[in-house]
């Protein structure tokens, strides 16, 4: 399995829609501070099914829709939709090619996609279990968030043990 | 389970001293039970050895040692709970040149089963990529993304200097 | 005393929005009082407002905006009390190019009336040095000192490309 | 008032005795990561009066003292020397030159010492005060430090604003 594309749009600072082809092997991201390359990361865990607000850098979930600029108005919902290949079948799911697209709407609603049929979140989430993608603190690291994995308390690390059993 | 966890636990133990050495060029790093009574509650402490040093707890560690120590453990997790992509966010932060080779490598071996999404402000470790993005801000205060050719590299360099 | 904490607060407002505006070429920002009220127990709260960005909390700003933030912070206080010397270590770890360059410039208006100690890895940063300390740790685990002549930084540099 | 040099014996690294002079103007210390760089910041801040122990990234002060390593012995005493020029008098002492010298031993003895003389920290302390030097967050940013100002509450950060009024 393989990540193909990810599609962005009122996620954060991303007020027009951008796609990002990725390659197989490394991918690697540049631009200036502020110019949304975190912000990308955040939308890549939060189509996967990220729930925990803070991981994604915000304290409500209304923070992650485009709220504006002095020169653009805020946009009343955010997508993001992530393209998978996936011929060696390690999502449980029978299709050579995933579509997972996610929305929020300001009013807090949201709405799931599996290749356009409407699903839950749980759906989602569901699909990258025992994949080791997706939720799983190993298979990623946030910005600075080197010094949290060292500064945990001995039990506090067990979790992400515990993940990989 | 008890036993799941036990058996996952040591086989974790084992690759993150052998990554750690890997990433440190030498010493030693363990993993240890701080209650091996009580497998399915103990906490996980972490003892690390830099080469030329003294066993030491992690909290001593200094800012680059941390970020190899942490992405040791993060491979080490890695080998036994594989994941098809990984991504990191400018984990090299702190890292000084040689580091920078070393985690460059590993970054290497794994690019076989594992695909990766960087971002590094580091022009060395952008030098591993096979695709580059560059994101913008626009003046409207929206991100745009640009495909670009990683010999663009070497133009983005020599502009800060 | 409620007077002084005040006014010294006002100044410090005046200075950060000031210096954020040379940091970040523009936009705007504000150090509110939670408490107006009540002075002597207000909470501060930061409000900023990057160019072509709307004005928001602190916590949704970027790595190396929150480097700049803060450091904008650090010296409108020391405006209003400057010190004789100042250490830095390591605060342009997630700044880019350009940042780094507008950081630089603050150091050398600073440097007039402060002397400072600064930690770097990055290169350009360390352009602006009137003496440079290597440090090196020994292969019995000791710290090292050595003076070195600025022009070296180019041949660190050169080796780790 | 400006650092003339910085002499460090038995703290942390520094199994052996190294001297640091300083230039007016700006001082850059470059090295490659545990060389020992955070470690000099600490004896500098240690030295001028610094007592919490977790600002000087230590869990117990015998932690100051060098421990050791494969091929040498633990050190049994930290000592730190610090001299300032002193010709405007900013430090209130009728010293054109200014010696600051503190010891801790592994019993947990300390001594402190001012051009030679035997004295108590508050001494030391007391020099600095009112001079925007020494004990003040704000005139120095540890590493790591930037997110910590920031993630701090409303009501934690008006410290660094009471000291500097
Ligand atoms: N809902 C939102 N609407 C508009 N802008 C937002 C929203 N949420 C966050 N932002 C902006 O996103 C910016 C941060 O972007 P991001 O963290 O992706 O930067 P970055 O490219 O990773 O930079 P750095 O290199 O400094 O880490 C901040 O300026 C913040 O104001
Ligand atoms: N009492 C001690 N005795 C011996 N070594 C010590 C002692 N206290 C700390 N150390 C060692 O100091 C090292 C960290 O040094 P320091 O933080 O100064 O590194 P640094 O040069 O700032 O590196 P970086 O560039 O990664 O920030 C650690 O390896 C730690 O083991
Ligand atoms: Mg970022
Ligand atoms: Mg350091």
């Amino acid at each position: 399995m393989f990540l193909k594309n990810l599609k962005i749009y009122g996620f954060k600072t991303f007020g027009r829609k951008v796609v990002v082809d990725f390659q197989k092997g490394i991918t690697a991201i540049v631009g200036p501070n502020g110019a949304g390359k975190s912000n990308l990361i955040d939308a890549l865990n939060w189509v996967t099914g990220e729930t925990k607000l803070s991981d994604l850098r915000v304290r409500t979930s209304e923070q992650l829709i485009f709220h504006g600029s002095p020169s653009l108005k805020p946009l009343s919902l955010a997508e993001v939709s992530l393209t998978i290949e996936n011929t060696d079948n390690l999502l449980p799911i029978e299709y050579a090619e995933v579509n997972i697209t996610r929305r929020i709407y300001r009013d807090g609603t949201s709405e799931f996609f599996i290749n356009k049929n409407k699903c839950i979140l749980k759906d989602i989430t569901n699909l990258f279990l025992g994949t080791g993608a997706g939720r799983g603190a190993y298979a990623s690291m946030r910005q600075g968030e080197i010094d949290r994995i060292l500064k945990q308390k001995p039990e506090e690390r067990r979790e992400i043990f515990e993940e990989a059993a | 389970s008890e036993e799941l966890f036990h058996q996952t636990f040591n086989r974790i133990k084992v690759n993150f001293h052998k990554i750690f050495r890997r990433l440190f060029d030498g010493g030693k790093a363990e993993l240890n039970l701080t209650n091996p009574e009580n497998v399915l509650e103990s906490g996980i402490e972490i003892l690390v050895q830099p080469p030329s040093k003294a066993l030491q707890n992690e909290a001593l560690l200094s800012g680059g040692e941390a970020s190899m120590t942490a992405i040791a453990l993060l491979f080490a997790i890695f080998m036994v709970k594989p994941s098809p992509f990984c991504l990191l966010d400018e984990i090299d932060a702190a890292l000084d040149g040689p580091n920078v080779e070393r985690f460059k490598k590993m970054l290497l071996e794994f690019r076989e089963t594992t695909q990766f999404l960087i971002i590094s402000h580091n022009i060395n470790t952008l030098k591993v990529a096979d695709a580059l993005y560059g994101i913008s801000m626009e003046e409207d205060g929206v991100s745009t993304a640009l495909s670009l050719d990683v010999n663009e590299l070497e133009k983005l360099k020599k502009k800060y200097e």
